[in-house]
């Protein structure tokens, strides 16, 4: 599981029998409290109930393949849906795929949506009201009223997520997720990073065992003891194992350093298998236009992107989620990074749902193309997507938004 | 060749939690995914908001949000402008 946290909103992914959706009104709370947004469903933060005003609310899952075994509101789309209506005004839900295939499910609430139901009673009216009055629809949170300091600087909207979801991994693919297979690997080729760890770690243990306190000062700076460094030698195995599997399996190509200098990779092997990571992508030095001046300040957005994998044969899956832009920076397309991707994988299917903020076609870095090549630059790319290596498109739905679109691609192996 | 500035993001691991995790019991792959926005973009947080929005909460008040989503924080790397959580299960 994954949770990245932004200025102005927040993307939790979360895998097995977890409750996400339990900690919803606990996140609101907190960005009323913690981080001062507006709230309007209380008369004050010391209600335990007041909840952030969002500016927007995006909810998705693929189908579960084990629905029974969830928890909470989780055992049904209905009962999400229903949970986030009891929550939100102004939600929509949709089912895109085929019913009896992978489908995939989406709630979202509109933004300065038009179903908003009347602002909140203003706090000064609402002191006169009665306790009996405070129905639990009152509690309801309108989404979309956000008091926004000043103009949106267009440069800062460019919106884009792209997400693929792989089921029935190739089994022996499969394996380099195992503890068993990355050890291997990793004594076999003498992955520095792994050694250098548990070496360092070891060799610290040593130090402090032999009863050098000034060396474990020296070391640690400040006097760990003795069961503090093993434990830190054993719990640093599944970062260090993660970053042997990201490095081995090819994750760490999808964004290479040599682009993005600063990128930055967390990786976690589970134990005896299951793998996840989190990459932070500060953006390159944009490319100087013909417009621009060798003074004029470079973009300094950061993305992310995040990986999640359960190989085990009979529930395997791998998820894929950046909002990294494709063919901006002067890096690949979207379909390059998707098969770069797969490639990793090798599913025996896979969705990808590409959600893309209206107008995002005109933000990208062919900033000195005119509306006809960048025309024939969208037609390409979409040709591309097209066709992934190995794989077949089935399916291609097409969702128009208010203010995104969604298109929804799913692909068997040939 | 490029070297890492000052823009590098800095990771921190919680090596309580990543000591004890066992995924044996492990079995469904697919993930819920949720995201929330309180403005439409960094640069333009609500009046009132806090500067640095959600990024300026503590992780320890996240870790109170995420025990009710049954996750614990296995690391954070943090950033100038994400801070990205690594979380169990």
């Amino acid at each position: 599981s994954s949770m990245f946290v932004f200025p102005h909103k927040l993307i939790l992914k979360t895998c097995g029998t977890t409750t996400l959706l339990l900690g919803l009104r606990r996140l609101l709370h907190i960005a009323a409290v913690e981080a001062g947004f507006p709230f309007h469903n209380a008369k004050s933060l010391e209600d335990v109930h007041a909840a952030a005003t969002p500016y927007r609310v995006f909810y998705s899952r693929k189908n579960f393949l084990f629905p029974d075994k969830q928890q909470g509101p989780h055992r049904s789309w209905k009962q999400e849906v229903t949970f986030l209506d009891d929550l939100f005004e102004g939600g929509s839900a949709y089912m895109v795929g085929k019913m009896n295939g992978d489908h995939w499910y989406l709630y979202i609430t509109s933004p300065g949506g038009t179903t908003l139901t009347p602002p909140e009673t203003p706090v000064s009216e609402k002191s006169n009201l009665s306790p009996t009055r405070k129905s639990s629809a009152s509690r309801k949170i309108p989404t979309g009223i956000v008091g926004v300091n000043g103009d949106v600087p267009a440069e800062e909207t460019h919106d884009e997520t792209l997400e693929i979801l792989m089921t029935d991994l190739d089994i022996e693919n499969a394996k380099q997720f195992y503890l068993s297979h990355a050890a291997a690997v990793a004594n076999e080729k003498q992955t520095a990073r792994v050694n250098e760890a548990r070496r360092e770690a070891h060799e610290n243990l040593d130090i402090v065992q032999k009863g050098t306190d000034d060396a474990t000062f020296d070391v640690f700076g400040n006097g760990k003891d003795a069961e503090r460094v093993l434990a830190e030698s054993l719990t640093t195995e599944g970062h260090a194992m993660g970053t042997v599997v990201s490095d081995n399996c090819g994750l760490s190509d999808v964004y290479p350093t040599s682009i993005y200098p600063d990128a930055k990779i967390d990786a976690y092997l589970f134990t005896p298998c299951g793998f996840s990571a989190n990459g932070v992508i500060p953006a390159p030095a944009a490319s100087p236009t013909k417009d621009s001046s060798p003074d004029k300040p470079t973009s300094k957005a950061a993305h992310y992107f995040t990986v999640h994998v359960t190989p085990e044969p009979n529930c395997s899956f791998a998820s894929f989620e950046t909002n990294v832009p494709g063919g901006q920076h002067q890096t690949r397309q979207t379909a390059d990074v998707i098969e770069h991707v797969v490639g990793i994988f090798k599913p025996g299917r896979f969705s990808v749902t590409l959600f893309e903020a209206k107008g995002t076609m005109q933000k990208r870095s062919i900033y000195d193309k005119d509306d006809d090549e960048r025309r024939a630059w969208g037609e390409a790319a979409k040709q591309r997507m097209e066709k992934i290596k190995g794989y077949r498109r089935i399916d291609r739905i097409v969702h128009d938004f208010e203010d995104y679109d969604l298109v929804f691609r799913y692909y068997e192996r040939e | 060749t490029f070297s890492p500035s000052e823009g590098t993001p800095h990771l921190t691991i919680n090596h309580e939690v990543a000591a004890e995790l066992d995924s044996t019991n492990a079995f469904e792959g697919p993930e819920k995914l949720l995201e929330v926005w309180f403005a439409p973009t960094d640069k333009a947080l609500p009046t009132g908001a806090k500067e640095g929005g959600l990024k300026a909460v503590d992780s320890k008040i996240w870790e109170g949000m995420l025990d009710l989503v049954n996750c614990q924080v296995l690391s954070i790397v943090k950033s100038e402008h994400v801070d990205a959580y690594l979380l169990s299960e």
